[in-house]
């Protein structure tokens, strides 16, 4: 499993994003943070060519939230064959916007001196979950009333075995906020918010019957197609 | 929590969400 931070979201385990083999030698592993507002891409570079690799940079095209690199790829010195490097790359959300399929779907250029790559990767949605996104009582009240039923999702998240304060707790980490929470025929209501960086709010009401380690999700929001990664987002952090 | 109507809105909608 993957690290959790003192200050932040949880943060998954790095993972080859581009293998030697289709970069000419250079290997590329990386994850998402978000820690106290700031999102960083942390990468390691490992040289596994004969020759040495220097003049790096990075790029992005254009997403769906407009994730882009706050500074240049910063490595210090030249990579030597077999040398690994760590570096976090710090992001803002304040680049060109494209929806991409899916949704949270990133390419991503890297440069060195012997050629241009390119990758994929995937960035868990809770790296845009922003700090303040505990939404006012009465607000969400309205809210969930004027979002119409048809932009309601449900899901069910299973094998989770927590009560509905560890959730909650859990959860807010990673800047999902428990509104209120009531108990209806034995079971845990929790309505919850949270906001993305582009401002979009989500609503959702988790249902936890205590022994059942089986949890309804249902999410409301006016951009529904965000709701399925708003639900991977919950699985990986209820999860880890 | 204050007493503002709220905390009973929010036990309308769960007993609403649990007996549509």
């Amino acid at each position: 499993s993957g690290v959790g931070s003192l200050s932040g979201s949880y943060v998954a385990p790095k993972a080859v994003w581009l293998p030697a083999m289709k970069a000419k030698g250079l290997e590329i592993s990386g994850t998402f943070t978000r820690q106290v507002g700031a999102i960083s891409m942390d990468l390691q570079l490992t040289n596994k060519a004969l020759q040495v690799m220097t003049d790096f940079a990075i790029q992005f095209n254009r997403n769906s939230f407009g994730l882009a690199p706050a500074a240049p790829l910063q490595v210090h010195a030249p990579l030597s064959p077999n040398q690994t490097v760590e570096i976090s790359l710090p992001l803002n959300t304040v680049g060109s916007v494209m929806k991409m399929e899916p949704l949270n779907n990133l390419q991503v250029a890297v440069k060195n001196n012997i050629d241009v790559f390119y990758f994929s990767t995937l960035y868990p949605l809770h790296i845009l979950f922003v700090e303040d996104g505990k939404m006012d009582r009465q607000m969400f009240l309205a809210t969930w009333k004027d979002i119409p039923n048809e932009n309601e999702a449900q899901f069910q998240i299973r094998d989770c075995p927590l009560n509905a304060e560890a959730v909650s707790s859990k959860l807010q980490n990673s800047n999902v906020f428990t509104i209120a929470k009531r108990n209806v025929e034995a079971q845990d209501m929790l309505y919850q918010s949270l906001r993305l960086t582009n401002g979009i709010w989500v609503l959702a009401e988790l249902r936890i019957q205590p022994g059942n380690p089986n949890f309804t999700l249902s999410l409301k929001c006016r951009a529904p197609e965000v709701s399925q990664h708003v639900c991977q987002a919950y699985e990986t952090i209820l999860k880890n | 929590e204050l007493d503002d109507g709220l905390d009973e809105a929010f036990s309308r909608l769960a007993q609403s969400r649990t007996n549509p």
